[in-house]
């Protein structure tokens, strides 16, 4: 499963 | 990353780039909200705490850091450099109005209580609003250089372009962040009536001027 906190997005 | 993710990310750093070209260009920073680039600021501040705990890629940290630059470069131009010609009569927006909703709702609202989560989520939801200053400022003065014009249609097609990288990454990685896309959608809505500004009075080679 991805997981969401690692907030690879700018 | 995908092509939308990219043409986003570069669209994000023209946007950056065209609003400090025209405060050096001109010398002035006239018409620019400076509460709106302090908002963007701390949005940038509190959201790449991880720059140096949580390592994703280069391109990641290079991004984060020259973002990072050129928001409180932008920052010192307005209220130190060039702070006489900063239109500070015109840039009355109350930032308490969007502060407080957004961090009482990052405290309501995220994916876990620790500090880095809960300044991630403020971040968040702090960019969706940080631009109302500066969209207040033009709907008083009734007018916007034909460069501040490009900047904020730059600033909302990078959003518009994080529209559709979600959508992207949903089909393919089943990915999907309900905060972001939340806000991301809502922080859109408040360009539409700019873009249509943009699209039939700038792009015509008029000045953006309000009746």
């Amino acid at each position: 499963e991805y997981n969401v906190h690692q907030h690879d997005e700018l | 990353m995908n092509v939308f993710r990219i043409l986003g990310d570069l669209s994000h750093l023209l946007a950056m780039f065209l609003l400090l070209v025209k405060i050096w260009r001109s010398k002035s920073c006239a018409g620019i909200s400076g509460k709106s680039q302090i908002l963007f600021a701390l949005v940038f501040t509190t959201r790449y705490l991880d720059l140096f705990s949580n390592f994703i890629s280069i391109y990641n940290t290079v991004m984060k850091v020259v973002f990072l630059l050129c928001a409180y470069v932008t920052v010192y131009m307005i209220y130190w450099k060039f702070r006489k010609t900063f239109d500070i009569e015109n840039d009355t927006f109350r930032l308490e109005f969007l502060l407080v909703p957004v961090i009482g709702l990052s405290f309501l609202v995220n994916y876990s209580y620790t500090p880095t989560e809960v300044l991630w989520t403020f971040s968040i939801y702090l960019e969706s609003v940080a631009i109302l200053p500066q969209l207040f400022m033009i709907s008083k003065t009734g007018e916007a250089e034909t460069i501040t014009t490009h900047y904020l249609f730059f600033l909302g097609l990078y959003r518009a372009l994080y529209l559709a990288n979600w959508i992207w990454r949903y089909q393919t990685e089943n990915f999907y962040d309900q905060i972001s896309v939340v806000s991301g959608v809502v922080q859109t809505i408040f360009y539409c009536d700019f873009f249509y500004l943009y699209v039939t009075k700038v792009l015509k080679g008029k000045k953006l001027s309000l009746p």
